[in-house]
């Protein structure tokens, strides 16, 4: 039980950071920032609280209440992407994760789940048009109000060309 | 592998039987605010096993399509998963390229089954079959409801390490 | 008691109507949606609950938590300013209330609240650049990496003209 | 009445002395993430009374500015508003066009006080004086915090029935 448990953290726990400067990088700041967890328990894991900690470029250590909207939501997807190394789902469904990001925050998130849709499949609803933009394929749905149903068409963009 | 489409039958506000899809490596849902882009996550949520409690309803026939809000037009409603086997992946003896079929129904009575390719089988073996291509249905961790993104970075410790158990 | 509680309810679901319709309506939909307040003891209301229903335009009743996110937003902001024609505080403060809303209802909420500015001051946090056009003045906040302090700039739009 | 501009010392992110605005009808605020925007709209709030519990903050000391995370670097915080007196309004046999700063501070000691025009008066006097501009601390009615819009479309009969009895 404990190597099972300490595989999955080792694991998780090596990737965050990676993945967190992956998504927080920029010109300014080219190192990103830093996330880390941190056990409460290390004899026994399971039996003691996973601490989750981010800081994003700049910012030096603070608790992660007073992160703000925005920051909290990079931090979080640093960490799902995290748990995914270790066991990778073979696609993603997420809606409207962009909603709280800036426009450069919602270009950084888009790039890296570009560059990983060779490693595992997203669907992503959003409301942005970046996101539009840099997806393969657009599923647009729209209300059809004659018999108050959902109609869906879908544009396959690779074959249309980035026109 | 990949998800390569969707077909929903009188789920949620999709009347009728019909084709989302084909999904790419990166695709994009868009639409305007009401239009039904939840309720296609709710649909792909639902075939992989989630309770209705996550998908904005408290019973199975609230999943179920209602034209003018009160009475549902049809008892039954119905949503497939099409999943093709990936490079080096073997599924249950299915081959890279192959289709995999993955299906739940609400009957008319309200309960639900599942089906692999068309066959129905039990929740025990169609969840092995979901484990087996990396789908998690209690981890939930390739899943990201509206609204809840940024409480993904608030989980308590107590909630990380018992995410870190469902994973390991 | 009864007087005071009603006297207040009864504006307030005079007013929640003809918000709602401001906020919905459009050329597709000219009538807008429908919105009401009920009681659940009306014999002596503050015992009991107030139940709030929105429909969007061409959606026949439905239960408010099958309401999509957009969907909700308008209706509590249909509530929110109907409150406020009871009891006008001067000032609002609004923070990222456009996260949910598609392009076509933050132009609507956008252009209720620019409309009322006479009635009440608005101050409205904002990542989307619709809100930004439509203001009469700008603050600019941005982070001083050197002292880690926030720092801010103020744009008066009205002098500056519409260019 | 109006409100005209906010002046912060020390408060959260906001180092030293700061004057913002002027603020006009129709004021937007923007700015990339992390930069201060919630942090003004909490000081707002936290002028006007309201508890630190609904400003990311379990103690008043939290709401000093801190350089480098730990340890705050002055001991002291305040936030003024200055609000300019409405047509045909009086407060406080101030008239219109007339200024009236309505100040907090928080003392290094921790406590928080409050000032009417720069003298110091109790919690009731100054709550008053807010009240007779149609300021209702405890109904929030004119505030909505980042994120939780939806929530009041949501918000259960009884607490509808408590917020019509906070406003009557
Ligand atoms: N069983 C059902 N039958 C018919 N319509 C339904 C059913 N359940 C929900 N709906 C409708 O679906 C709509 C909500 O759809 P959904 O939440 O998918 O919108 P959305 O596209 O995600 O919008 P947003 O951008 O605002 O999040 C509601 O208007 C609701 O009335
Ligand atoms: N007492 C304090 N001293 C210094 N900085 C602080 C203090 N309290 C909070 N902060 C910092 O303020 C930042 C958050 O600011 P705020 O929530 O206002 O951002 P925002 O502009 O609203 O961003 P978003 O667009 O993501 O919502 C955090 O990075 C946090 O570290
Ligand atoms: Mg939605
Ligand atoms: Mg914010």
């Amino acid at each position: 039980r404990y190597d099972t448990f300490m595989q999955a953290y080792n694991l998780v726990s090596d990737n965050l950071n990676t993945i967190y400067k992956d998504l927080t990088r920029s010109s300014k700041h080219p190192l990103g920032g830093n996330a880390f967890l941190s056990l409460d328990n290390p004899e026994e894991p399971y039996l003691g609280g996973v601490k989750f900690n981010a800081m994003p470029p700049m910012k030096r250590f603070r608790d992660m209440e007073q992160l703000s909207g925005g920051e909290k939501t990079v931090a979080a997807l640093g960490l799902l992407f995290a748990i995914h190394s270790f066991r990778p789902a073979p696609f993603f469904v997420m809606d409207e994760i962009d909603a709280a990001l800036d426009n450069i925050n919602v270009k950084k998130v888009c790039n890296y789940i570009q560059g990983r849709s060779g490693d595992f499949q997203s669907i992503v609803i959003s409301l942005k048009d970046m996101f539009y933009e840099k997806a393969d394929a657009l599923v647009g749905i729209c209300r059809d109000h004659a018999t108050n149903s959902s109609r869906t068409l879908t544009l396959d963009l690779e074959a249309v060309g980035e026109a | 592998g990949r998800l390569i489409r969707i077909e929903a039958e009188n789920f949620k506000s999709y009347a009728g039987t019909q084709i989302i899809g084909p999904f790419k490596d990166f695709t994009a849902v868009i639409g305007p605010n009401g239009a039904g882009k939840s309720n296609l996550m709710d649909a792909i949520s639902f075939v992989l096993g989630v309770q209705s409690k996550h998908l904005r309803s408290t019973k199975l026939s609230d999943l179920v399509f209602r034209a003018d809000g009160a009475v549902p037009s049809s008892r039954r409603a119905m949503v497939k998963v099409v999943y093709m086997v990936g490079e080096g992946e073997e599924v249950g003896g299915q081959e890279a390229g192959d289709e995999v079929h993955f299906s739940r129904v609400i009957s008319a009575g309200g309960a639900s089954s599942y089906r692999l390719n068309d066959k129905e089988v039990t929740w025990e073996s169609y969840e092995k079959r979901l484990r087996s291509i990396g789908v998690l249905v209690k981890a939930r961790n390739f899943l990201v409801f509206q609204g809840d993104v940024e409480s993904i970075a608030s989980k308590s410790p107590k909630e990380l390490t018992q995410l870190f158990e469902q994973i390991s």
